[in-house]
């Protein structure tokens, strides 16, 4: 028997948004600790890990492990039918070809139950070794995604720098060129706003716009992002989901032929 | 031009 109660609910439906973007479907991967998912996109560039610890959830069980495989635009046309307010319930039994998703108000006066096919998924798992990373930059969420809006207008790549001095986000194109240049912030009244760079090399890598521009479809999951990068390695951009977890997007350079 | 490089080619798969 598997059963994770999520009072806000409505982080789930967050959680979706993130996701679906960039997967057809993933198996979410049920354990004591919590759920886990790792999926790449179709073309394999990027790569998806989301972790759902169990003391974030009001009630978990999860008697046996358990990998549910699901078609994540089924699943969001269910947790579409939820309001931002409801409580979310994700139940199924062992070895079940089906999962079930309750949503109660908060008064319960409305109780509605969805059950979804699951879905057979042979999918690879990848090793993702600890990695100290050469710069971590954190930044506002919001101000994140709006680079990147901007800064697709201009080409399909974007170079992110990293120096002592800041981060440049540049990219090109026909109608010419855009930077926009971060600064660490000298003083924040509040934590999320602040822009935050620890560096122990400088480093400069390519990465296509269309990605990171999915990777913004987390943006409200949380009022700042990290990003990490080494040389020749893939970036990774993390986003915190309150006391519960997080989701990292892992994305593949590009590299000069 | 630069070419997109794939994410298996940096994680093993286990």
């Amino acid at each position: 028997m598997f059963e994770a109660r999520l009072l806000q609910g409505s982080l789930l439906k967050k959680v979706m948004e993130a996701l679906k973007e960039l997967l057809n479907e993933a198996a979410w991967d049920c354990s004591d600790a919590g759920i886990q998912l790792q999926a790449m996109d179709n073309s394999h560039v990027s790569l998806v890990s989301l972790n759902l610890r169990a003391e974030g959830f009001d009630k978990y069980r999860c008697d046996r492990n358990l990998s549910m495989g699901m078609n994540l635009g089924s699943m969001s046309k269910i947790l579409k039918c939820a309001s931002n307010e409801d409580i979310i319930t994700i139940k199924a039994q062992d070895n079940a070809d089906t999962v079930t998703f309750v949503f109660e108000s908060p008064d319960q006066d409305k109780v509605s139950d969805y059950e979804m096919k699951l879905m057979n998924l042979d999918q690879e798992h990848l090793g993702i070794p600890e990695t100290d990373y050469a710069c971590t930059i954190r930044l506002p969420s919001s101000e994140f995604a709006r680079i990147c809006r901007d800064l697709s207008q201009f080409g399909e790549s974007m170079v992110i720098s990293c120096t002592k001095e800041g981060v440049r986000f540049s990219a090109t194109g026909d109608i010419g060129t855009g930077n926009i240049k971060l600064a660490q912030s000298a003083k924040v009244d509040k934590e999320e706003e602040a822009v935050v760079i620890e560096m122990q090399e400088p480093v400069s890598l390519t990465f296509a716009c269309r990605y990171l521009n999915s990777f913004t479809k987390a943006t409200s999951l949380s009022k700042s992002v990290q990003l990490s990068m080494s040389p020749e390695v893939p970036l990774v951009v993390e986003y915190k989901i309150e006391d519960i977890g997080h989701v990292r997007y892992y994305l593949a350079p590009k590299i000069e032929d | 031009a630069a070419a997109q490089s794939r994410i298996p080619h940096y994680f093993e798969i286990l």
